[in-house]
């Protein structure tokens, strides 16, 4: 399976 | 003060058309450049931005930044009832009633309504959003957002779209972008060709490939960003494997509508 990743997160860790 | 207004209520009925279905609130921000938007989806899977430049605007007044949580699904109704060549006018002042005033006036007969709506608040956005270089993306694929919304369409009658995570996969080569799903008892590849100038078609899908990609993305989130065909006769997909993908409709020289989702891995 595959999982989906937070773009909220992403974006806060640039 | 704010005081915006649109002879036509076409444009933004036209954006609540396209996020307030994935998207309940966002955060308006207006400042002297125009409108900025911005929202994600509960599970914060999803960001959308939109930017509409004044210029979009007939009236656009604007003298200190102002930045509000609007509820899109109040919003969505207010402006289901509103006809296209309704007059809008979006006024808010800074008397810290912490509401704005939008007004539709019919032209025909006078009609005017008026709805006022409290700012709520909006679940992390604004976010900060780099733009990123184009070569960060492996591919990007140009093509007209009512082909994209149809393949959408498809995919998700033949995938089990009941379930959550039904997965499309992207690939793109030089010649072409497949979109790839497994239904219940089968599997669906949908094959769009690079059309070549000597087709001239009216709209074209144009492949910028620096190498080859395959991608995972959850079709029920680019099911809904292909709801950006309300704005824009054209779709560009910009695909890499450790940046969110980004769905952008270009809305005609006075914006654009970005919807922002990461490509799902390998657990």
């Amino acid at each position: 399976g595959t999982k989906q990743g937070n773009i909220m997160s992403f974006f806060k860790k640039m | 003060i704010l005081e915006l207004r649109l002879v036509q209520a076409t444009l933004f009925k036209n954006v609540l058309e396209a996020i307030s279905d994935l998207f309940s609130k966002a955060n308006f921000d207006f400042s002297g450049t125009g409108l900025e938007l911005q929202a994600m989806d509960t599970s914060h899977v999803a960001l959308v931005a939109l930017l509409l430049r004044a210029e979009a605007f007939n009236h656009y007044l604007c003298d200190r930044d102002l930045s509000m949580g609007l509820n899109l699904a109040d919003m969505a109704k207010a402006f289901r009832c509103a006809n296209n060549d309704d007059i809008i006018t979006i006024k808010a002042e800074e008397d810290w009633s912490d509401t704005v005033t939008f007004t539709f006036e019919s032209p025909e007969d006078g009609e005017i309504s008026i709805f006022d709506f409290d700012f709520v608040g909006t679940n992390g956005v604004p976010l900060e959003i780099p733009e990123f270089p184009e070569s960060e993306y492996q591919a990007k694929v140009r093509m007209p957002s009512a082909k994209f919304m149809r393949i959408c369409k498809k995919l998700s009658s033949f995938g089990d779209s009941g379930d959550r995570d039904t997965v499309v996969i992207i690939s793109v080569d030089k010649e072409c972008v497949n979109f790839f799903t497994r239904g219940k008892t089968g599997t669906s590849t949908i094959v769009c060709r690079q059309t070549q100038t000597v087709d001239k078609p009216k709209e074209p899908t144009l492949i910028e490939m620096k190498e080859q990609v395959s991608l995972a993305f959850d079709l029920r989130y680019m099911n809904s960003f292909s709801k950006g065909s309300t704005l824009s006769d054209q779709v560009t997909i910009s695909l890499s494997s450790n940046l969110p993908a980004v769905f952008e409709y270009k809305i005609a020289e006075t914006g654009y509508i970005r919807y922002y989702m990461l490509p799902r891995i390998e657990e």
